[in-house]
């Protein structure tokens, strides 16, 4: 099993950088073993330099800097195995507008494999989805789904069930 | 493999039986805060075997189980089902042995895992609506990232925390993805 | 100092409930002695119920409705006394699109006494506020203030911030 | 009473000199993640007495000087100074003696706070420009919400945590405020 999690690792290294990247457009990240010579045990580390800015540990990183360094990982650790879904919790929350359209192009390419499924307040990530499930209390406390259209229709479809 | 339909039966604010019907791709559920959207994330992650009530956010496992509201009365019992398809290339890669209650399962088009509790807190799980143990459904899904502690589920507020995780915890994630 | 305390405690409980009932139009909030009789060394407690909902504990709470319940304390603690000033950072976040609108209402109200800095991603949040400081990389890694002008020209402006 | 300016000389990401004038009213900072908006926020507790480097994203205290970027060196200080306006009717309730320091600068209408720190990990405060102690500036904002850990300064990411603060902890706000 030493070969295997070394093998992983490695893989998931290469998968981390290239998607931080993407996600970024720039900067450089990397997997670290705090360990490199127990690889029974050794830990893993995150090291992450948003473009242009320098190496710091990780508490330095924005909220929104802090959300794509994860995702960027979960992503990784995605590609590594037929997943059988991912379901994400509002992780768009902190991102900014550019970094909401990053995120959803991601998106948008790995749902091609992958099944997602997401829950949001971002306008833009609800346009990019395949579906949409509108969840609502029409009586208060009880919840129930309601369907909602993309385009025209969701302003209205979401107004009924905000 | 992905999640066909989703069936909640009591669950947390799901006092009617719910039916979400989901497709392969991006299914993005939206509402008004408070509406019951993480509800459904929690009763995924309870169906796959979730023992932590900190991360349903509750006191104690039958607090699941819809409490009642001003107009009616709490339910006796919560009821969570998940249908999943398999298409060829992508079934899940079963660990354990061959002939295993996973292994048979693993092979089948279509597989549904249910997880009950009632107010006594006796629960239930069940796969393709016959009895089975938490083991075999943890065994089903052990290394794909989707167990309770894996990296494909990431619940409300806690994105951000994920860089910041110890190297310990960082290490299980590579484990699972292994 | 016992009376201070408890005089303070129920004031701080009145304010509380009201702007509870305010942000949430309905439901009920209290603050709660953990132990009444030892006013000196008693913790405080929250109880929230969001309109139509069971009394639970904080926990069952959504995170929007976490948020709005933690302004409603914030902000009736600051009713007590003239505090200098507020600084909130991105506390909209978690908030859906109506229950900014009510947060930006009783932000409006506060701020005539008492001045604000909120820190948003918001766009209605940028709306409702008396002055807009915008702040920008334009060199990697190094932090400047731009100016940002409300109304049309902010998107521009906004976008020059990107 | 009201903060009229903010000035930040090398701290965190504001290499250059850098000044925000303040409106009274609702003041509004925005910007694209990772610009420099939260280290605003830290520079204001900073400066107001924050000892925590772990509630400034830090691991020593000097982390908070400019660390250079790929183009500039790091530079050795960093300074932050909030000028404070006091209209009549709203000046500090100063607590402590009435000839004390924090009493003198209550009935000014202007007045700064300064926190300075140098690569050494030396630290100097000062008090309209002329030095003062940490427990000057504490014993000026005692018992008004602006105290590092009062209820008046939320960072990022805490708000939905404020409610489930443990019973003591929402003891200490009320005192606050008392
Ligand atoms: N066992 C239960 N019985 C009835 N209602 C429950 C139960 N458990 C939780 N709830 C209700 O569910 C609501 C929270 O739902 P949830 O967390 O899914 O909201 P949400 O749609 O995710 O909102 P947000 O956008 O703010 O995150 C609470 O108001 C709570 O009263
Ligand atoms: N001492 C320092 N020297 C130089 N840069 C620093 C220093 N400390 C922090 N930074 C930089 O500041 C950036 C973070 O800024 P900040 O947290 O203020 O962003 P933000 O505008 O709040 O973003 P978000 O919208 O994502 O919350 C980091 O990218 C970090 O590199
Ligand atoms: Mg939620
Ligand atoms: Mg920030």
């Amino acid at each position: 099993t030493r070969a295997r999690f070394k093998e992983t690792f490695e893989k998931a290294d290469v998968k981390f950088r290239e998607l931080f990247v993407e996600l970024f457009h720039g900067g450089r990240a990397t997997l670290k073993l705090t360990n490199p010579n127990n690889l029974l045990e050794s830990g893993v580390e995150i090291e992450a330099q948003p473009p242009g800015k320098r190496v710091g540990s990780l508490g330095v990183l924005s909220g929104g800097e802090r959300a794509l360094t994860a995702v960027s990982l979960i992503m990784a650790l995605f590609s590594l195995r037929t997943t059988p879904f991912c379901l994400l919790d509002e992780v768009d929350a902190p991102l900014d507008d550019a970094n909401v359209a990053r995120f959803n192009a991601m998106l948008r390419r790995i749902s091609e494999r992958t099944q997602f499924i997401i829950i949001t307040h971002k306008q833009r990530t609800m346009e990019t989805a395949d579906a949409l499930y509108g969840v609502t209390m029409a009586e208060a406390g009880v919840s129930q789904m309601v369907s909602v259209r993309i385009g025209g229709a969701r302003e209205e479809a979401l107004a009924a069930t905000a | 493999m992905r999640i066909r339909q989703i069936e909640l039966v009591g669950f947390k604010s799901f006092r009617e039986p719910t039916k979400v019907t989901l497709l392969p791709g991006l299914n993005a559920i939206v509402g008004p805060n408070g509406c019951g959207k993480s509800n459904i994330a929690d009763a995924i992650r309870w169906v796959l075997g979730e023992q932590s009530v900190k991360h349903l956010r509750a006191k104690e496992m039958e607090d699941v189980i819809f409490g009642g509201n001003e107009t009616s009365a709490a339910l006796g019992m919560a009821e969570v089902t998940l249908s999943f398809e398999q298409a060829d290339e992508a079934s899940l890669g079963v660990e354990g042995p061959e002939d295993g209650l996973a292994a048979q399962i693993a092979r089948l088009s279509e597989f549904t895992v249910t997880r009950r509790i009632y107010r006594s807190g006796e629960s239930q799980y069940l796969i393709n609506q016959s009895p089975a143990r938490l083991r075999d459904i943890t065994d089903l899904f052990l290394g794909s990232g989707v167990g309770p502690k894996a990296y494909a589920m990431i619940e409300q507020g806690r994105v951000s925390q994920i860089v910041q995780a110890k190297p310990e915890e960082l290490r299980l994630f590579i484990e699972e993805a292994a």
